[in-house]
């Protein structure tokens, strides 16, 4: 048995649940926040057997779409306490970030 | 040390929770969506003993209740792309569903 | 690659979080409740390489704070079914309390 954590944004996060879902897979969401870009996002947990991870995978990067975006990137630290200097920077996100854990014991009860 | 992952329903979720400290557990609870219902259910953590795993799981089984329950399920892939029809369906929930994770390293700081 | 998962307090969360970006760690953050005091903390998932979790772990005991803290502990079971009665008592909490889980498969897509 494994455990997959995976974290894609919020626009995806119902449609990769969905399909999931529709592929035969139980799947349990929360809602989470990128510390980075401090923005809502969703960590969805998949417990499958070995053999279904790849399935998994496959389904939730058919459907979590990379983007590019751009922020602005507060740099406080660099001129001294009360520095809040800020510039625009293009940064990749959005597709999924997948982690597979294994699960010594699994239990229905 | 183990990590256990125990997806509960909320109604079992506080006593769930309240048997565990009492039986000397630390518990850490999140909030978690189920992806078929898209119903508010409880996600909880315990990091525990290897030896203590199973007292664990008897706590969580003996105190969360499966039950049965009418949902309506919406199969909109069925006739097209705006085919909404549903039908009564029955499932059994409740219960817990419970992964065991090793634990490489564990530090309290 | 491996998972860390770190529970701290609330107040704490957002300068560990802001460190470990710092240091060029991605951070994934999730609210969370303890079951004994039932306050509010927060679960961060750090997903990194075996070299840093050393690392990780030293940014992380660095930012978050130990208290001592006195609570009302209830003890219903004591006397019988109504007996509600509590009794201050000092215990330490804060600090962060640390799971490392091993990875098998990573993947960003
Ligand atoms: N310390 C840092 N310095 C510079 N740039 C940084 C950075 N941390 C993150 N970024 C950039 O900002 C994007 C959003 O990161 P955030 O932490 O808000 O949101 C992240 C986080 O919630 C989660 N995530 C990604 N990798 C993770 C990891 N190794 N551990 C835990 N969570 C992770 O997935 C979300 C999207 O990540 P993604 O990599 O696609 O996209 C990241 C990455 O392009
Ligand atoms: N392997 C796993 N990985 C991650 N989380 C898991 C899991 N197995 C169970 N869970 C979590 O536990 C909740 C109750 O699952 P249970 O299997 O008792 O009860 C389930 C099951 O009887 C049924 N069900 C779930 N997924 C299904 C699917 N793909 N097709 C048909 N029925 C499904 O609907 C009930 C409610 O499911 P829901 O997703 O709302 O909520 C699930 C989900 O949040
Ligand atoms: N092995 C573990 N598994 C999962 N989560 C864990 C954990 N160890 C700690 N945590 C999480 O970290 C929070 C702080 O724990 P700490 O041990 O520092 O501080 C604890 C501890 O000093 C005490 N405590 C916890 N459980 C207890 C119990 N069953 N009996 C007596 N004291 C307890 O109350 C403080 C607050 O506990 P609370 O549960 O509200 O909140 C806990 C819980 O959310």
């Amino acid at each position: 048995m494994k455990l997959v954590f995976a974290i894609v944004n919020n626009e995806d996060g119902n449609l990769v649940m969905r399909e999931l879902n529709k592929a035969g897979f139980s799947v349990t969401k929360m809602a989470s926040t990128g510390g980075f870009l401090r923005a809502g996002n969703t960590t969805l947990l998949v417990g499958t057997t070995e053999e279904e991870v790849q399935t998994v995978v496959d389904v939730i990067s058919k459907h979590s779409m990379k983007r590019r975006q751009v922020v602005f990137t507060p740099e406080p630290y660099l001129g001294g306490a009360m520095d809040y200097t800020t510039y625009p920077e293009e940064i990749e996100t959005g597709g999924a970030t997948i982690f597979v854990v294994d699960v010594e014991r699994f239990e229905k009860v």
